[in-house]
């Protein structure tokens, strides 16, 4: 079956906030060996603090503001130290 | 501004660079153009010097590389990321590394390269990211005319910070973001644009919507490449839904959203006699079909219908607008007129020829 819009469109979102976290806001890549309890998902935490940076409206969620911030092209240079 | 992290920096002040290769897009002479004049942003208001070397290990090497280039920071093609820097250090330290699939200019049809290199340069010297917006080390793009550029205010404390001030007699200073909630506020021209309202200050406008809370700030740039900064009067006239955009002896048309063409032109063309070198400020009565212009202590009336100078113009300001001596912008609302002066907003009743109340010039903003 072919996917529907929305879902793919929702799916490429996911990809762009994963990565975009992964590249700036040193959110850790699945696959890499760390220990994570279940109930704790640190991509809302890592999505606050940089709507705070950038001086977004801080919901810990991928809304539109802040996919459009992901979106714009920029430095690639983490905003956060490693 | 903020400090790349463990406070890394250069324990020398002369430091070299090398250009490592050209990107094929730019002739070389532009590119060299682009990376002195992004060194002189950061050697003008610090005691750093730079200089350049052609054949061995440099302590900035500048280079165009594509995808994985062996630094563990792959590039990612068009757009995205579009370079970046290693902080102060032996070998890869404080290289600069641009993507080549970016579509580099001298200008702002693509991505200006002195603007991105003298913000990774930024990081060459021990700067992080800004969380100013309107600062050079602040992570997004956005362009600037590089003979407008001026280093922010930001960017000089973080450097000095480091490195401390010039050697140079007179201290450089740079422009500041303006804070929509900041009392010393002042604007270079405001309009209404289809129900918003428009503030112009520097290379920025503050955006307010009537129904939103929040002010919104931007670069001219973003919305129009093509209008310089600084624009010091504008109007909209409702009627030819047009924003007329003043600065200098020129001035730019918006229809809807977007500048029409063949402009700029020449304010002379409204009726302005050669010694008008600038208009203040502006706005536009939407019953009478009248438009004012404020230049220095006088005004002139135009006819919107007839496109040409009222006779009997220029007039003093302070003989028509209550106490109101000159002002610095204007626009006009549900029947009022709203002039600005520094700080301070007159609220202007033009039936009864008055001023009805006297408020801060932010008062727009809900502080």
């Amino acid at each position: 079956f072919p996917v529907a819009p929305e879902a793919e469109e929702e799916r490429k979102n996911i990809a762009l906030v994963e990565t975009y976290l992964q590249n700036f806001y040193n959110l850790q890549k699945d696959d890499q060996p760390h220990v994570r309890l279940k109930s704790v998902n640190p991509l809302p935490e890592k999505l606050k603090e940089m709507q705070e940076f950038f001086g977004l409206k801080v919901t810990g969620k991928p809304d539109l503001e802040t996919l459009e911030m992901m979106k714009k092209p920029r430095c690639g240079v983490p905003d956060i130290g490693k | 501004y903020v400090f790349t992290e463990g406070n890394p920096k250069w324990k020398r002040n002369n430091l070299t660079y090398r250009i490592v290769n050209y990107t094929p897009l730019m002739r070389r002479a532009d590119v060299d153009e682009a990376i002195q004049k992004a060194l002189s942003v950061w050697s003008n208001v610090t005691p750093l010097t730079f200089q350049k070397i052609e054949d061995k290990m440099a302590d900035i090497m500048i280079s165009f590389v594509v995808r994985d280039h062996q630094d563990n920071s792959p590039f990612d093609g068009p757009n995205g990321q579009l370079a970046h820097a290693f902080q102060p250090g032996e070998a890869i330290g404080g290289d600069v590394h641009l993507d080549n699939e970016e579509y580099w200019t001298k200008d702002g049809r693509g991505y200006n390269l002195f603007i991105v290199i003298a913000h990774e340069l930024g990081h060459s010297l021990g700067l992080s990211h800004s969380t100013d917006p309107g600062a050079l080390m602040y992570p997004t793009y956005a362009y600037t005319d590089p003979k407008e550029f001026h280093l922010p205010q930001d960017d000089i404390d973080g450097i000095q910070a480091i490195y401390g001030q010039s050697n140079a007699p007179v201290q450089p200073t740079g422009p500041t973001t303006p804070q929509a909630c900041d009392p010393s506020l002042t604007f270079d021209a405001v309009t209404t644009l289809r129900g918003e309202m428009m503030f112009f200050k520097g290379r920025y406008i503050l955006r307010k919507h009537p129904q939103r809370i929040e002010t919104e700030l931007n670069f001219i740039s973003l919305f129009w490449p093509k209008l310089p900064s600084g624009i010091q009067a504008a109007y909209e006239n409702i009627e030819r839904d047009e924003v007329l955009l003043f600065k200098e002896d020129k001035y730019w048309v918006l229809r809807g959203y977007d500048i029409a063409p063949g402009y700029p032109k020449s304010i002379y063309r409204l009726g302005f006699p050669k010694t008008v070198k600038r208009v203040n400020a502006a706005y536009s009565d939407e019953n009478t079909g009248k438009t004012y212009f404020f230049v220095a202590d006088r005004y002139w009336r135009y006819d919107e219908n007839k496109r040409s100078m009222d006779h009997g113009y220029p007039r003093k300001i302070l003989s028509d607008f209550g106490k109101i001596g000159r002002v610095d912008a204007a626009f006009q609302k549900d029947g009022y007129v709203y002039f600005f002066h520094g700080t301070t907003q007159f609220q202007f009743d033009p039936r009864g020829k008055r001023i009805v109340r006297q408020m801060k010039s932010n008062s727009w903003f809900d502080c």
